[in-house]
């Protein structure tokens, strides 16, 4: 393997990605998926973790474009160069191009993206070309194989020299859900997310995401995507305790609210803004509330939810008023009886979470449409 | 040489000039190309042919020239 020139790397390990354009030969969650994907191959053996962003800037800003596309570096029409990254740094460092004049495919045909694109992150990170014909840094492209592991020893030697490895795996990187943490190995068992016993402690959106929170870990799983990401809370927000009571998104502020006990927390990406945490009451809550059992924020409502025992408050944004006292969740959520573990929104639909049931309530028609298991959402 | 070996020959060399410019950081000094062992076109073609682990001959041959053709990175393979 080979570094750049000073070994530029990046001195944080939750890094930002964007994806700024679409090549029209793929859907957008194709591309999405590839890019997730890709990016997973460089987590799966380092500290790195990557959020995705979908306005403003980013660490690596991912974008498409044939020919001359303002940089010092044209593409060349079809063949011949594919794809180009640039080293870990501000302004254009990180950011990873791809050519537009290529066809892009998901499959062994055409340009593989997903294979380009891990390459490319190579670069993206910290790594230079290697010598290596079988690493995944090597600057030629072969035809994709998709039973071939994509990262050789040589990579996985190369970034481990840059961040060293992960915390949760043995450098392997196959796409499993279920990455067993060595230094977790004094606690119980991990979670097994295919338990038809499996309980959440809470569970939100982010950005395009769902994530979902059981004790020390969140899985994270993108609606188009079949696997998911299995991290440590603390390798996102190192200052949140494990456990969790309840979280909700903001989208539209780009925010997510995170709460344990009497306390809660706002974090945008990987950062706890500042003044955080602050009291429950100072949301509008009676002091004698001691805990949130869970929460959720309708964005077209402008009404975010809170849940303790069989009963919700509810906090107008636009009036910025809590209801003076709590209704029955029965009452305006038919079917949905007593305390919930976890909700979340996902399109127009709720899915609340109670014990080892999950229940998908229509918004439109008020009524539950769904009775699904708490692991419905990954590959079980 | 017959013309069409002739302009094949042409082609290889654009060819194999563009790609040590934009990947192995080569500057064509206005000289006309001549091949001498000693200038700065077959040393970059050296350092080519060793990075791919080529026979190192510093000349266009077969191999380097199918190389030089395969799709790829469009990140150079020396500091730039």
């Amino acid at each position: 393997f080979s570094t750049f020139a000073g070994e530029p790397k990046w001195t944080k390990h939750v890094l930002t990605y964007r994806i700024v354009n679409y090549t029209p030969d793929l859907r957008p969650a194709d591309v999405n998926a590839a890019i997730r994907k890709a990016l997973r191959v460089w987590s799966s053996v380092t500290p790195l973790r990557f959020i995705q962003k979908d306005r403003g800037d980013a660490d690596i800003m991912i974008s498409f474009a044939a020919r001359d596309h303002n940089d010092f570096i044209p593409f060349d029409g079809p063949g011949g160069s594919l794809a180009h990254a640039y080293a870990p740094g501000k302004d254009f460092g990180g950011d990873a191009h791809f050519d537009e004049d290529e066809t892009w495919t998901k499959s062994t045909e055409g340009t593989n993206l997903f294979y380009v694109a891990a390459h490319e992150f190579g670069h993206s990170l910290g790594l230079s070309h290697s010598k290596d014909p079988n690493s995944l840094m090597y600057p030629v492209y072969r035809k994709y194989d998709p039973s071939v592991l994509l990262l050789h020893q040589d990579d996985i030697t190369g970034i481990q020299y840059l961040y060293g490895s992960s915390p949760n795996t043995n450098n392997d990187q196959t796409e499993s859900t279920e990455i067993k943490d060595p230094t977790e190995s004094k606690d119980p068992a991990l979670p097994n997310i295919c338990s038809s016993n499996l309980t959440f402690d809470a569970v939100t959106t982010f950005r395009g995401e769902i994530m979902f929170f059981k004790d020390k870990h969140i899985w994270r799983k993108h609606p188009a995507v079949r696997t998911a990401d299995f991290e440590l809370i603390s390798s996102f927000w190192p200052r949140l305790p494990p456990g969790v009571d309840a979280a909700y998104e903001i989208s539209e502020k780009d925010e997510t609210v995170i709460f344990k006990g009497k306390e809660f927390w706002v974090v945008r990406g990987d950062t706890i803004l500042p003044g955080y945490p602050q009291k429950l009451y100072t949301l509008g809550f009676s002091k004698d509330v001691s805990k949130i059992d869970a929460a959720f924020h309708n964005g077209i409502e402008g009404k975010t939810y809170y849940f303790i025992a069989d009963k919700f408050w509810s906090y107008d944004e636009r009036s910025q008023s809590m209801d003076k006292k709590p209704l029955l969740i029965r009452d305006a959520f038919p079917g949905i009886n007593g305390k919930i573990d976890a909700v979340f929104q996902h399109e127009n639909s709720l899915y609340f979470f109670s014990g080892r049931k999950q229940f998908e309530f229509d918004l439109n028609k008020k009524r539950v449409t769904r009775l699904l298991k708490t692991n419905f959402w990954f590959p079980c | 040489f017959p013309a069409n070996t002739r302009q094949t020959k042409e082609e290889g060399m654009q060819l194999i000039q563009k790609y040590l410019e934009n990947y192995y950081g080569f500057k064509k000094d206005g000289e006309s190309f001549v091949w001498k062992s000693n200038n700065a076109m077959t040393q970059k073609l050296k350092e080519m042919q060793e990075f791919f682990g080529l026979e190192v001959t510093g000349k266009l041959d077969s191999g380097t020239l199918d190389l030089v053709q395969k799709r790829r990175c469009g990140f150079p393979d020396v500091a730039g």
